[in-house]
């Protein structure tokens, strides 16, 4: 699974 | 991370201490929506659930306290300070938070990435940021009566958005498999509800004249 990048984000 | 993103959080934060100094200093939230400063605290409890769970990085932990923290003080201020709470225009803050607040938490439990409780709480706090602006943009309609801060702090919401955009156009071309609908749709949707408001804005300024929005 790929990392959710956009959770990330504030 | 890249600028868009970084400038991004930062006039987020710029808007963000505008107002607390307004508040702290002026003691005075006249022209500010209780309601909208309210749904942001909501926004930033839903979707920080993850915050002592998943740790991304340092800076990442102290936005997220950051803007935790200041929403909830925000409204204190507001409601409890025996000063700040008298300069409260009531009468015409009277948008009503659940028309904003059900009809998002609909549509987060019927359209998200996955069906997970704190998937649908972050969700929820997308489409509630879109629309959190409107009771005080409706509110600066109402009052006509815009002071410097309260025009600085929407403008700096404003261009947040923007940055965010400009973020994304630069992850999409950069990272792979970046794709996030929902998140684009909302975060568009809220970008434009500002570009009236950026309308007249730039208008005050480039005339340098007080700024005032019509009827």
């Amino acid at each position: 699974l790929l990392p959710d990048s956009i959770k990330d984000e504030l | 991370m890249n600028i868009f993103r970084f400038s991004g959080d930062m006039t987020h934060l710029m808007s963000v201490l505008v107002l607390l100094l307004k508040i702290h200093t002026i003691k005075s939230c006249a022209g500010i929506s209780l309601k909208t400063q309210e749904l942001y605290a909501l926004v930033f409890l839903a979707r920080y659930l993850d915050i002592v769970t998943n740790f991304i990085s340092l800076y990442n932990t102290i936005m997220k306290l950051i803007f935790l923290g200041s929403s909830f003080m925000i409204v204190w201020y507001i409601r409890r300070h025996r000063i700040v709470r008298r300069s409260y225009d009531k009468e015409h803050d009277t948008f009503r938070h659940l028309f904003l607040v059900l009809p998002c938490f609909i549509l987060a439990l019927l359209i998200n990435e996955r069906s997970a409780f704190k998937e649908i709480m972050w969700t929820f706090s997308l489409y509630l940021e879109a629309v959190a602006i409107l009771p005080q943009l409706v509110l600066l309609q109402r009052t006509k009566n815009i002071d410097n801060l309260t025009g600085q702090y929407v403008f700096f919401l404003g261009a947040y958005r923007a940055l965010y955009i400009c973020n994304w156009i630069y992850r999409y071309f950069t990272e792979p498999h970046y794709v996030h609908w929902i998140t684009w749709i909302s975060g568009l949707v809220q970008t434009l509800l500002y570009a009236d408001f950026f309308y007249y804005y730039f208008n005050s300024w480039k005339n340098n004249v007080k700024l005032q929005l019509p009827a």
